[in-house]
This record gives C-alpha cells, sequence and structure tokens, in this order.
C-alpha cells in the first residue's frame, strides 16, 4: 500500500 | 531535494528578508500591503501544523522557523511599530483578504487529497497562497511608482514560486508516483497571477527606466 508521501516542501 | 528547489527556496527567504531589511533599516512600508502579509502568516501558520510533530531535516524545520518568524514580525512591524505604522497607507490598501479567506477554505474542504484537519489546513494554505499577493498588486496598480525594494520583493515572491514548478517537473520525471495535482494547480496559478508583473519588471529593467504599472 502507498504510504502517504510526507510533506518535505516549504 | 534538487537545485530548482533549492534555488526556489532561497530566493523565498530572499524575498522575506529583502522586506525585512526594507522595513526595519527605512523604517517605512510604504508600497507594502498590510494585507498580503497577514494573509502569508495565515499561510505559514497553517501549512507549518506539523512543524513539531514531523521531524524531516534541520533545513527543513529551520526555514519553517524562519518564514513564520519573519511573516509575523512584518506583520506586526506594519501594525505596531510606532514608526513604521504612520507609512502604511491603510486607504490604498482596501482589498479585502478575508473574501479570499473564506472561498480558499470552502474549496480545501472540497479538493483535498486527504479528508483530515491536518490535510485540510494544508491544502487551504496552498490556495490562499496562490491569490496571497492580490492585495499587494492592487496596492501596487493604485500607488503606481514602486520603489526598488519592494519591486524586488514581489519579483523574488513570484520568481520562488516559479523555480518550485521547475522541482515539481523534476520530481515528476525522477520520482516514481510523484503526482500532486493540487500543488501544482495552485502553484501554477499562483506564478501567472505574477506573469504580468514580471512582464512590466522585466521591460523597466532592459529599457533601465523606473518600474509603472499601467492603472
Amino acid at each position: 500500500y502507498q504510504t502517504q508521501p510526507v510533506k518535505d516542501e516549504l | 531535494m534538487n537545485i530548482f528547489r533549492l534555488a526556489g527556496d532561497m530566493t523565498h527567504l530572499a524575498s522575506v528578508l529583502v522586506l525585512l531589511l526594507k522595513i526595519h533599516t527605512i523604517k517605512s512600508c510604504a508600497g507594502i500591503s498590510l494585507k498580503t502579509q497577514e494573509l502569508y502568516a495565515l499561510v505559514f501558520a497553517t501549512r507549518y501544523l506539523d512543524l513539531f510533530t514531523d521531524y524531516i531535516s534541520l533545513y527543513n524545520t529551520l526555514m519553517k522557523l524562519i518564514f513564520l518568524v519573519s511573516s509575523f514580525s512584518i506583520v506586526w512591524y506594519i501594525r505596531h511599530h510606532k514608526i513604521v505604522r504612520r507609512s502604511y497607507d491603510k486607504d490604498q490598501d482596501t482589498f479585502r483578504h478575508y473574501f479570499l479567506v473564506l472561498p480558499c477554505f470552502l474549496l480545501a474542504l472540497v479538493i483535498n487529497e486527504k479528508f483530515t484537519v491536518k490535510e485540510i489546513m494544508w491544502t487551504f494554505s496552498l490556495y490562499l497562497e496562490a491569490v496571497a499577493i492580490l492585495p499587494q498588486l492592487v496596492l501596487l496598480q493604485r500607488t503606481r511608482n514602486i520603489d526598488n525594494l519592494t519591486g524586488q520583493y514581489v519579483f523574488l515572491l513570484g520568481a520562488y514560486r516559479s523555480l518550485y514548478i521547475l522541482n515539481w517537473i523534476y520530481r515528476y520525471f525522477t520520482e516514481p508516483h510523484y503526482v500532486h495535482w493540487i500543488t501544482w494547480i495552485s502553484g501554477l496559478v499562483q506564478t501567472l497571477l505574477y506573469a504580468d508583473f514580471f512582464y512590466y519588471y522585466f521591460q523597466s529593467w532592459k529599457n533601465n527606466v523606473k518600474l509603472e504599472l499601467p492603472a
């Protein structure tokens, strides 16, 4: 299952 | 982290520093829209809710803190600093920015990636950032003459999102499953809003004349 991509941008 | 993303963040940082420098050194906020600054403070407050919950990197945390502190201190300066506040022209800065907040929030309730508080606040901050520059652009149209620092501020602010678009294109081609339509579309709308300013900014730079926006 695809993990929710972490918000790595500003 | 790719070069476009880093360049974008540095450009964004530069825009905030230019503004803080202007306000702090000449103790004036002439030509600056308080409403845009308030919207930006709200954008950062709603976007960086994960500041203390999700640690991504020192760089990420540091930049979030810088943007939060600088945007709120700019609002404080314009509202409460005894000298700076006198140069704020509230009769010209009349854009009803609350009319931007509600539609962005409603849109975030409807169009989002996940219906959770954090995700909706994050999506709201994206939509709000796309339109946050409007009061400033309206003010520039009204006051017509633009002093250098204000022009540079708006230019850098627009340029940072353009660099982010290059970053999204780069990541789309290099990372599998990297698809964020909401981010991309709101970022594109934001950049397009600057398009006419960029045109006049470039014209004034090319002809080496003072930046004038047509009424």
